[in-house]
């Protein structure tokens, strides 16, 4: 693609693949090559190069260049992980409280999952390899009095942060989503101004329904990030582009793998790149 | 939705006498866009379209007086066609106990799916032994014992043991126990993976299993054709489950995996409760990827 000569409409049917194989979508796809060509016009590109790096650099125009780190500097800062189901909530908050004990961090974990069988189980193992504490209650309890209980504790101890875990949900589920809210509302209550993080975890295999569940999780509860996980397989997730264009949310984080290690920021440049190769 | 854009098309085409290659060519773009937004892979869009060009190049299409139906027709055939007949049926053992192995991503609903498939053969009176050969990820065995416990089901598990070892030992005690039915929950694996993809064709070797069912999630994007032709290679896939139909993604996973496998998606998850399985019926699924 990039050895051409000229900007035939070959050229940029290539370019459109690369993008819609990569799950940018087609709508983000034909926006972003449309913006292409007036680039090339305007500013004269004549080298395939030059017109890769523009199409980098418009994609970096609505994900930023920089890394949007974590909000910590409430103590407890309290993180609530949500999405739909099986897209690594709980291994990616095994991964976050590992990142903040090593940090030297005192971290709580709330199991807010109470649905799911062995939820609760799957989060204490993740407790102890990360060297933090549960909060959880028994199977089918209230959701929201788990939360409730994790925040209330994760105060009275002086933990540096409570990482909450959620159910997965399908978000065309109403009474689910009505679950959700109350269980954001309940966090405020019990600490004003928490939920200080709220964080849409997406799976990078999944198509274009990820805008859709974007959209709606931040109407059930305002979201601050999103953590892209299973990046360690040949989906990319390009998606994001998408929910950072048209809802404004960062991508924090993504996921590279099931082990307690495999979670790194997410550097916007090194991740345009990686749709390239 | 495509059917009224396809009119709308065609309608502003009409006006200017005979329909020509180029004005149907204008209405596949509709087509190419509408399986695109529903993850349908590009090559198999592609594909797609290019068959369903061929039909419409003659007088079925160029004659009508509403070649925006027509084209929809012929849309919805080619579809339906591609997505295969209902097959709801497990290929039995001559001698029991049928073995079935699940595979597939992280996160693709397989346990849940192992549970919902004993749940599905018990009430028809068979009696299936289910298998937790999953011993990497965290309280995996439980998971799956506790789905047991709920069905009432019996769970073979060794602990953290080799999990082709596990499910050899499982198909003995199926044997003795006369459980008809052997379904085998693997651990979720990346199909790039080598060691990982090794294990389950040692497994396969091991049990010479009648199914090889590859768990999919429906809101699965243009990977599905990279997994599902990675899993074909390496494994004897039989079928294909797709879970999470009751979220409100369109599908095109679906259409993208039967093209690229040629296997029939046998079975669908409607919900996370045991019961929430169903056949996979091939006119639904079209009319849903078509939005
Ligand atoms: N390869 C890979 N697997 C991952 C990653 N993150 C999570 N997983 C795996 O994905 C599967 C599901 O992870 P969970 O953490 O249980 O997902 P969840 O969202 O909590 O699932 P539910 O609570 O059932 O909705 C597990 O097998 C994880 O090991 C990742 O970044 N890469
Ligand atoms: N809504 C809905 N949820 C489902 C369906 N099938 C599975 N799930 C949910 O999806 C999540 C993942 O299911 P699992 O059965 O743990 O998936 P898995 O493939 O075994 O995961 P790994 O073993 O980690 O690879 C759980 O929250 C399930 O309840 C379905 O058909 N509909
Ligand atoms: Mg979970
Ligand atoms: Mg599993």
């Amino acid at each position: 693609l990039f050895t051409r000569q000229n900007f035939d409409e070959d050229f940029f049917a290539e370019l459109e693949e690369i993008l819609i194989a990569a799950d940018v979508g087609i709508e983000t796809t034909l926006e972003l090559v449309e913006k292409l060509r007036d680039k090339i016009r305007e500013e004269k590109l004549k080298a395939p190069e030059q017109v890769l790096a523009a199409l980098k650099s418009l994609i970096l125009d609505i994900l930023g260049r920089d890394p949007v780190p974590l909000q910590l500097e409430h103590k407890p800062t309290v993180i609530l992980v949500l999405g739909v189901n099986g897209v690594g909530k709980t291994t990616t908050i095994g991964k976050l409280a590992a990142r903040f004990t090593a940090e030297g961090k005192k971290v709580l974990l709330a199991a807010g999952d109470t649905f799911r069988a062995a939820a609760i189980e799957q989060l204490e193992i993740w407790a102890q390899r990360s060297h933090s504490d549960i909060i959880k209650h028994q199977q089918g309890a209230d959701p929201s009095a788990v939360i409730f209980d994790g925040v209330a504790a994760a105060a009275a101890r002086g933990a540096d942060v409570l990482l909450c875990d959620t159910a997965g949900r399908l978000h065309n589920k109403a009474n689910l989503m009505a679950e959700l809210k109350k269980v954001y509302r309940v966090v405020d209550k019990a600490l004003p101004g928490a939920p200080h993080e709220v964080l849409l975890v997406l799976d990078a295999t999944t198509g274009q329904n990820s805008l859709a569940q974007a959209k709606v999780f931040n109407e059930a509860a305002p979201l601050t990030g999103v953590v892209l996980t299973k990046l360690d397989g040949t989906a990319k997730g390009g998606i994001v582009i998408a929910v950072a264009r048209q809802l404004k949310i960062p991508v924090k984080f993504v996921g590279v793998g099931e082990g307690i290690d495999d979670l790194q920021p997410f550097d916007p440049v090194a991740y345009v790149e990686s749709i390239f190769t | 939705n495509l059917s009224s854009k396809l009119q709308e098309t065609f309608r502003r085409l009409r006006g200017k006498g005979k329909l020509t290659e180029k004005d149907v060519n204008t209405a596949l773009r509709e087509v190419r866009l509408a399986l695109l937004e529903a993850d349908v892979n590009f090559k198999v869009v592609k594909d797609f379209v290019a068959t369903v060009k061929e039909r419409c190049l003659g007088s079925e299409v160029l004659e009508s007086l509403t070649p925006g139906q027509m084209v929809i027709k012929i849309v919805n055939e080619e579809l339906t066609k591609l997505m295969g007949e209902s097959v709801a049926k497990l290929k039995p053992a001559d001698k029991p106990p049928t073995i079935i192995m699940l595979v597939g991503l992280q996160g693709s609903g397989k346990t849940t799916t192992v549970a919902k498939l004993a749940n599905h053969l018990k009430k028809a009176n068979h009696s299936p032994l289910l298998v937790a050969a999953d011993v990497y990820r965290p309280a995996a065995i439980k998971q799956l014992q506790v789905l047991g416990e709920q069905l009432k089901l019996p769970v073979f598990q060794m602990g953290q043991q080799n999990p082709v070892q596990i499910a050899r030992a499982a198909v003995e005690q199926a044997k003795k126990n006369h459980n008809d039915y052997v379904l085998v929950d693997t651990a979720g694996r990346l199909h790039v993976d080598e060691e990982l993809m090794d294990e389950l064709v040692q497994m396969e070797e091991a049990l010479q299993p009648q199914e090889i069912l590859l768990v999919v999630d429906a809101m699965t994007g243009q990977d599905a054709v990279t997994v599902a032709e990675s899993f074909k290679n390496r494994l004897g896939l039989t079928g294909i489950v797709l879970t999470k139909l009751d979220g409100d993604t369109r599908g095109g996973a679906a259409l993208s995996v039967r093209a690229v496998t040629g296997c029939p998606i046998k079975f669908v998850g409607l919900g996370e409760k045991t019961d929430a399985f169903e056949p996979f019926y091939p006119d639904r699924m079209a009319s849903r990827i078509l939005g």
